[in-house]
């Protein structure tokens, strides 16, 4: 019976530790589905217009948007070499990273809220391999957690 | 007789917990791997941005700061006090150590 | 001073998790709000 309870212990933290690993493997997903639609879109875009945007219109990945009031007095100071920054706020301020803006712009496929239509499922699925797919299947439905119990 | 079941039922079980926790390693590692290739300026890395107007139609708020740094730069946001004149500071710190930092001012007015 | 978690919240570029700028979020929202 003790050799009985240890051995529930164990597994309860083998559970946990899989959990967390599924919902990692999740975000890794949709980062993997985000990115490439991003570069094929670019790339159509680019095709079409025969010319590749302005460098100074696009923000090259990695990223980050600090979003706050137009009536926000922003304060900056800057190192010579750019090397570092100090900002200061009167106001609030919200940060996203490039990973948020792509999912706002629809690059996720509308995984990341579990309303994906059949049209960007297929698209999804496409973008990863194969042995991922159920993943992406169970992620356009909403509900990852059944993934682990899907497979046992 | 039942303890011995349960016993024997557990230790399968994390049996399949071992090889399913040894699966969705390789699965992350492999998904990483693909995505610094994606990232790579070789293959698609050309392709990796973002314009401007992507990133006002996605914000609701009118001022932006898009800040575009060195993977590792470190960025640091001090618990906001309140000021001498009672007024509260909220603060950005931004520290690279491979490259220099870019920061645009995007105002959608 | 060197910093304790208590006064600083801090995300790395390609090595942090989204997660670490939600925390920062609401950290701001909840200090505005006290």
């Amino acid at each position: 019976a003790q050799e009985c309870q240890n051995l529930e212990v164990e597994r309860q933290r083998r559970l946990e530790r899989i959990k967390q690993k599924q919902s990692q493997l999740q975000e890794l997903i949709l980062q993997q589905i985000a990115f490439k639609n991003l570069v094929q879109r670019n790339r159509q875009n680019e095709q079409q217009a025969t010319r590749s945007p302005p460098a100074n219109s696009v923000i090259h990945l990695p990223f980050i948007i600090v979003n706050t009031s137009k009536k926000t007095v922003i304060d900056c100071s800057i190192s010579n070499d750019k090397f570092e920054y100090l900002f200061n706020f009167d106001n609030t301020f919200e940060i996203h990273d490039d990973i948020e803006v792509l999912k706002r712009m629809g690059m996720a496929c509308g995984l990341e809220s579990g309303n994906c239509s059949p049209e960007n499922l297929k698209v999804a699925r496409s973008l990863v391999p194969k042995a991922l797919e159920p993943y992406v299947t169970e992620m356009a439905q909403g509900s990852i957690n059944s993934v682990y119990v899907a497979s046992t | 007789k039942e303890v011995l079941e349960r016993l024997k039922y557990i230790k399968t079980d994390i049996e399949d917990l071992k090889l399913k926790e040894k699966e969705l390693d390789q699965q992350k590692m492999w998904l990483q791997q693909s995505i610094r290739s994606i990232m790579d300026r070789t293959y698609g890395g050309r392709f990796t941005y973002v314009t401007h107007e992507d990133i006002c139609n996605c914000f609701a708020r009118d001022t932006l700061l898009a800040i575009q740094a060195p993977s590792g730069t470190q960025l640091e946001v001090p618990v906001p006090e309140k000021g001498h004149c009672g007024q509260k500071k909220y603060q950005i710190s931004l520290k690279s150590r491979s490259g220099p930092i870019h920061v645009l001012l995007i105002n959608k007015e | 001073s060197c910093l304790t978690p208590q006064t600083a919240m801090l995300y790395r570029f390609n090595g942090s998790p989204s997660k670490s700028l939600k925390d920062i979020n609401t950290m701001i929202k909840q200090r505005e709000q006290t």
